[in-house]
């Protein structure tokens, strides 16, 4: 089963 | 004092057209390069970043920078307004904006309309400019298509690429089906598959916003996907002599 990543994950708040 | 002036409004519309399913209020952020958005949609899996240039209006001011927060689905109402053909002019005046004007010019009709503007405080977030190590130049209306017909059959798609080029698959309760579209270098532009791969990638996202953001295909014969493993995509529609739309979708990753 997959499970779907949030963009937080690789993103950063600015 | 900010004005934009499109030459073609079509082409605004079809940009807001192919935002609105995915993010509800955006902050438009207008400065002397540009102007830009960028707004995650509720679930926080897609992003849209919208780049046009200041170049590619036939008229654009901007002396201060400004951030104009709006509603989509209002900004749609009023872009109804217009005709496809109209040039559409964006204006304010104040340096802190509470609303937003519009001016649809064709042969023989001018209007004028006044949009509410709302503060929003989006959290933006920081995209790293990243190298990636798969990107696919494709048809964007076979690259749509493909995406309509393996979202019949599964929630999930599977992108694997290689030098050969780059394969579509889905594994459903029904059964599974995978497409393989192979590079070719035909002198039609708009049909050529690119593919450099220095890293071939084997990733799975959800396709629902694929579909939901492949009506800007209406903007671009081509689209560009980019790939890292277990990095967010990024689909590209470049927007001739203009700027860019992106969608950033973060990955499924097997538990």
């Amino acid at each position: 089963e997959t499970k779907q990543i949030k963009l937080e994950k690789f993103f950063t708040k600015t | 004092m900010f004005e934009a002036k499109f030459e073609d409004g079509g082409l605004f519309k079809k940009i807001v057209e192919a935002i609105k399913e995915l993010v509800k209020n955006v902050n438009l952020e207008a400065n002397g390069t540009g102007i830009s958005l960028q707004a995650m949609d509720t679930s926080h899996v897609a992003l849209v970043a919208l780049q046009l240039n200041e170049k590619g209006f036939k008229k654009y001011r901007c002396e201060k920078s400004l951030t104009m927060g709006l509603s989509i689905e209002n900004l749609q109402k009023i872009l109804k307004c217009s005709g496809n053909d109209d040039q559409i002019t964006l204006r304010t005046q104040d340096e802190e904006p509470t609303t937003l004007s519009f001016t649809f010019e064709s042969k023989n009709r001018i209007s004028e309309f006044q949009l509410n503007l709302m503060s929003l405080d989006q959290e933006q977030l920081g995209v790293p400019d990243t190298e990636y190590s798969s990107v696919v130049r494709m048809p964007s209306n076979e690259f749509t298509k493909i995406c309509r017909e393996l979202g019949n059959i599964n929630e999930a798609i599977g992108i694997e690429t290689s030098k050969e080029g780059i394969k579509f698959y889905v594994k459903g309760d029904i059964g599974e089906g995978q497409v393989s579209v192979k590079i070719n270098d035909t002198e039609k532009p708009e049909e050529r598959v690119e593919c450099e791969v220095d890293e071939p990638v084997n990733l799975s996202f959800a396709v629902r916003y694929f579909n939901l953001f492949n009506k800007a295909s209406a903007l671009s014969s081509q689209v560009i996907l980019s790939m890292s493993q277990d990095q967010p995509l990024v689909i590209e529609y470049i927007i001739e002599e203009m700027g860019s739309l992106k969608l950033y979708l973060a990955p499924k990753i097997n538990d």
